[in-house]
């Protein structure tokens, strides 16, 4: 019991129930409260709607309304489960769960796949990996020769698709992965593992202490 | 050296996947 009166849940537009939220993900009924605060924040900074559009969101990811970038689009997509140009909280809280250490890894496999399977074709496809080579090359500020670009296409290619068809399939992928664990790296955030703590204005905020967690 | 890394590796440098920015507000 906390020491509060209770006064029920916030009414925010696609703020779906926190117990729910925790119940399908890895985090605790506090975390999902904490991550409404940061949602808050984030769906706030453009337009005061409750939702995140994409400049919000790459707002967010890089501090300033960037140009069109590929994998930034990319990565709002598949938080936009429901493809409706935004992200809801309940988007927003589940597609942060596939980053969370505890998740299992096949899951985020499969976030992997979609995220390089940039026409959602059901395969990463070679031109697909060369778009968005260029697309880092470009973003880095980075120059190299297009046959250096073919030659790491090649090498990629030999070592993915097995079975030589010109595209990666899943199961490519997965024993890809297996083979190259480290580019499972961007796949999880640490931070998520207490989140809490990233949070401390929270503590004042929320009503989590009337909730049983 | 970019040419004996594999191209995920390098798309994968992208600080676009640097998704801890978002806790950054």
């Amino acid at each position: 019991m906390g020491c509060f009166q209770s006064t029920g849940r916030r009414q925010v537009p696609g703020h779906e129930d926190p117990i729910v939220l925790a119940s399908q993900t890895a985090f605790t009924v506090s975390e999902v409260e904490a991550l409404f605060e940061l949602y808050k924040s984030i769906s706030s900074s453009v337009i005061d709607d409750g939702l995140i559009n994409k400049e919000e969101f790459q707002l967010a990811l890089f501090k300033n309304r960037k140009k069109e970038n590929l994998f930034a689009n990319r990565i709002f997509d598949l938080f936009d489960v429901k493809r409706k140009g935004v992200i809801d909280f309940g988007d927003f809280v589940r597609a942060l769960n596939v980053f969370h250490p505890n998740v299992p890894q096949e899951d985020k496999i499969d976030f992997s796949f979609k995220l390089y399977d940039l026409d959602n074709t059901g395969y990463i496809e070679r031109q697909e990996v060369k778009q968005m080579l260029i697309a880092l090359l470009c973003e880095s500020e980075m120059k190299l020769a297009d046959e250096t670009i073919e030659m790491i296409l090649d090498k990629t290619f030999l070592d993915a698709d097995v079975d030589k068809d010109g595209k990666i399939d899943k199961s490519e992928w997965d024993n890809f992965v297996v083979k190259n664990p480290s580019l499972l790296k961007i796949m999880t955030l640490p931070y998520l593992r207490d989140i809490t703590t990233t949070f401390p204005s929270f503590v004042f905020n929320s009503e989590v202490d009337e909730i049983a967690t | 050296r970019p040419v004996s890394m594999n191209a995920f590796e390098l798309i994968s440098r992208s600080p676009s996947f640097n998704l801890e920015n978002l806790f950054e507000q």
